[in-house]
């Protein structure tokens, strides 16, 4: 998944 | 984290800083569009609501907090503690020209259909679109103080680092977020005639960005 890339940009 | 990705998150923070410190120190939100910075403050609120939900590092949390305080600090010089000085006949850009559009874009276009995901791909539309009814003010009153332009520039520069972020992610990580790099470059495209003023007008001199 890639949300955790996602949420780690501001 | 890369480079790219770092200096963006710089240049975002020091935007935001440049305007807070501008109106507080001038007492004035002159020239500054209220309804802009409070479209910013609602991008922060439905896109950092993973505050609840995920935690990703101090640094992660600490901007995230650091860009909603900031927002919304800098929406109540406008709107209460120096809002004699706000210009709002100029700052009439319709903000529900953005706001539908991008709600029923949200909806449409989106990686999940949950209340958290189309909150945040609602943020990301609206981003790429906030900055327009401060530009417009600009447009339309024909100038713009030297220290505005700063934080347009700082603005502008942050998004389009982000660029060379994902291009860089997508080489090294495979990583590619459709929403995100379709926004960001629209909403850098949106910035390039400000770009081309600032580097031929406020950069070259005069202390104002006075339009054609």
């Amino acid at each position: 998944s890639s949300d955790p890339v996602r949420h780690d940009e501001l | 984290m890369n480079i790219f990705r770092l200096s963006g998150d710089v240049c975002h923070l020091v935007a935001i800083i440049i305007l807070f410190l501008k109106i507080w120190r001038s007492k004035s939100c002159a020239g500054i569009s209220g309804k802009s910075q409070l479209l910013f403050a609602l991008v922060f609120t439905t896109r950092y609501l993973d505050l609840f939900t995920a935690f990703i590092s101090i640094y992660n949390t600490v901007m995230k907090v650091v860009f909603l305080v900031l927002a919304y600090a800098t929406v109540s010089l406008i709107y209460f503690r120096f809002r004699k000085s706000y210009d709002s006949e100029s700052d009439s850009f319709r903000v529900e020209f953005l706001l539908v559009p991008v709600a029923g874009l949200s909806f449409l276009e989106n990686y999940s259909f949950t209340p958290l995901e189309i909150l945040w791909t609602f943020s990301i539309y609206l981003e790429s679109v906030a900055i327009l009814p401060q530009l417009f003010m600009i447009t339309k009153t024909g100038e713009a103080e030297s220290i505005t332009t700063h934080y347009l520039f700082f603005l502008g520069l942050y998004r389009t680092l982000y660029l060379a972020n994902w291009v860089w992610r997508y080489h090294e990580e495979g990583f590619f977020d459709q929403i995100a790099v379709v926004s960001g470059v629209v909403q850098t495209i949106f910035y390039c005639d400000f770009f081309y003023l600032y580097f031929t007008r406020v950069l070259r001199g005069s202390g104002k960005m006075t339009l054609p």
